[in-house]
């Protein structure tokens, strides 16, 4: 049974072997497993290809493909690492590798500030800042002038950008975070230390040992 | 207390919030 499942799961495009994600992750060899019944789910649910499109990632994240946000385009666009406009199961892995609660601080770090780093200019900009402001606000249907947005841009890029050059660099960015912990918060997610729990069909299903 | 950009955004933005791709599935 493991023999045939382990082939039918090799053909699947971008499957990478749990052995091989486990050992370049924080995930155990089983967690990786809890991670493709997950990611079947998820890269099925709109078109049967085994790879997560943008529309399948919004709709597991919104409950509607339709739905455009910019944060979850940036998240999606950095998990797709090769860039070619799916999500494959090793991307996947290694991505959310940098969510699990064990994961180096540095690398959370090191994540959130591509994720700002809008135009991949290896800096955040203020223009940038204030982008995802505005779209944060639209978002959110809250209301806030144009001056007081200038503000809280003003503001927050004062005691950012220590060098007063108009961007963030990586280092500041780095010393920011350890002035405001909080910002990284969502970059663990609690549900990766139990997802063999949320996933528990693998459980019986496993063949990691049998097919080696 | 100072109104933090970067705060506001990755404290609202629910396009930041990963946990909903285990919820439900």
């Amino acid at each position: 049974m493991g023999c045939v499942s382990s082939k039918r799961r090799k053909q699947e495009p971008g499957y990478e072997e749990p052995t091989v994600l486990a050992a370049e992750t924080p995930f155990t060899v089983s967690e990786v497993e809890a991670l493709h019944e997950l990611f079947k789910k998820l890269s099925n649910a709109i078109i049967a290809d085994g790879l997560i499109h943008r529309e399948e990632f919004q709709l597991a994240l919104f409950r509607n493909r339709n739905r455009r946000n910019l944060f979850a385009d940036r998240i999606f666009d950095l998990f797709d690492v090769k860039r070619n406009g799916v999500i494959e199961f090793g991307e996947f892995v290694r991505s959310l590798g940098v969510f699990h609660p064990n994961a180096p601080v540095a690398d959370k770090i090191a994540f959130a500030f591509r994720l700002y780093d809008l135009r991949q200019t290896g800096f955040i900009e203020r223009e940038e800042l204030k982008e995802m402001v505005l779209a944060l606000l639209h978002e959110s249907d809250l209301a806030l002038s144009e001056d007081v947005v200038e503000t809280i841009v003003d503001k927050t890029f004062g005691e950012a950008d220590t060098q007063g050059d108009g961007k963030i660099d990586p280092e500041e960015w780095k010393e920011f975070v350890s002035k405001h912990p909080s910002l990284i918060k969502n970059m663990t997610l609690p549900y990766l230390k139990d997802i063999t729990l949320a996933f528990p069909s693998f459980v019986v299903r496993s063949e990691v040992d049998e097919s080696d | 207390k100072f109104f933090n950009a970067f705060e506001f955004i990755s404290s609202m933005s629910s396009g930041f919030d990963l946990s909903s791709l285990f919820e439900n599935k």
